[in-house]
């Protein structure tokens, strides 16, 4: 038996947003530390992995591992059902071939009862190696967003190159270029913040197609910063923590000079 | 820009 409950069910609604575009349908593995969910774009371009840990639920009980192959575009489709202050369980037997999703209002007159039908998904799940990242760059979500948006109108490129101190976007097309550079601010405790950590002094480079990073923040609701994790030669790493007992990570695979 | 490479080469199959 497995069973979920979310006090602040727009979570979950966060997440499908930034989840759907880039995967049509996953495996939620749901075990007694929590529930994982992780998959490729069909070019494998792109890995997205979801991860709610037990303590995010204000109840969470998973008696044996219970898999949920959920087409992504219905999970939508009934979670725009709920209403962002909704509190979301999460229902399945052993072995189930369908879950059960309850939606109760915040002032607990109205509770909506769905049943969402599984579909067998062989996924094959990958390793994602530990990576020493050369450069860490934290900057307010919205303004990652605005700047992919932005850059993505000069070509289908964005280059990040991170130094100290400062990261730079920039794009370049037909039309022309753009670059776009945010230093690190003082005190970066604030969320507003940007800061710049490397590993070494050395400058790092990197080009990723700009189109996976604006499938990438439709997930910015989910948290008022994101990390940007680059290493040379190695896919770029973007994350969104929910809250302290979750994240939704992206994975991109970076675009090699010839 | 180059060309866009696949995560297959970066990520192992578990």
């Amino acid at each position: 038996m497995f069973e979920a409950r979310l006090l602040q069910g727009s979570i979950l609604k966060k997440a499908l947003e930034g989840i759907r575009e880039l995967i049509t349908s996953g495996n939620w593995e749901c075990s007694s530390a929590g529930i994982s969910m992780q998959g490729m774009d069909p070019s494998h371009v792109a890995l997205t992995v979801l991860m709610l840990q037990n303590d995010l639920f204000d109840q969470f009980r998973c008696d044996r591992n219970v898999t949920l192959g959920l087409n992504h575009a219905t999970f939508s489709k009934i979670l725009k059902c709920a209403a962002n202050d909704d509190i979301i369980t999460l229902k399945a037997e052993d072995q189930p071939d369908e879950c059960n999703l309850l939606f109760q209002s915040a002032n607990d007159d109205k509770t909506s009862d769905f049943i969402i039908k599984l579909t067998d998904i062989d996924q094959e799940t990958l390793g994602i190696p530990d990576t020493e990242y050369a450069a860490t760059v934290k900057v307010p979500s919205v303004e990652f967003q605005r700047i992919c948006r932005d850059l993505s109108q000069f070509g289908d490129t964005i280059i990040i190159s991170v130094k100290k101190g400062c990261v730079e976007f920039s794009g370049t097309g037909e039309i022309g270029s753009a670059k776009i550079a945010l230093k690190e601010s003082g005190n970066v405790d604030d969320d507003e913040k940007v800061s710049v950590e490397m590993d070494k002094d050395t400058p790092c480079s990197l080009s990723f197609a700009s189109r996976y990073l604006n499938y990438f923040t439709k997930a910015t609701s989910l948290s008022d910063t994101v990390t940007l994790q680059l290493c040379p030669e190695h896919p770029l790493v973007v994350s969104y923590d929910i809250g302290d007992n979750g994240s939704l990570k992206y994975y991109l695979a970076p675009k090699i000079e010839e | 820009h180059g060309h866009q490479s696949s995560l297959d080469s970066f990520f192992r199959k578990k």
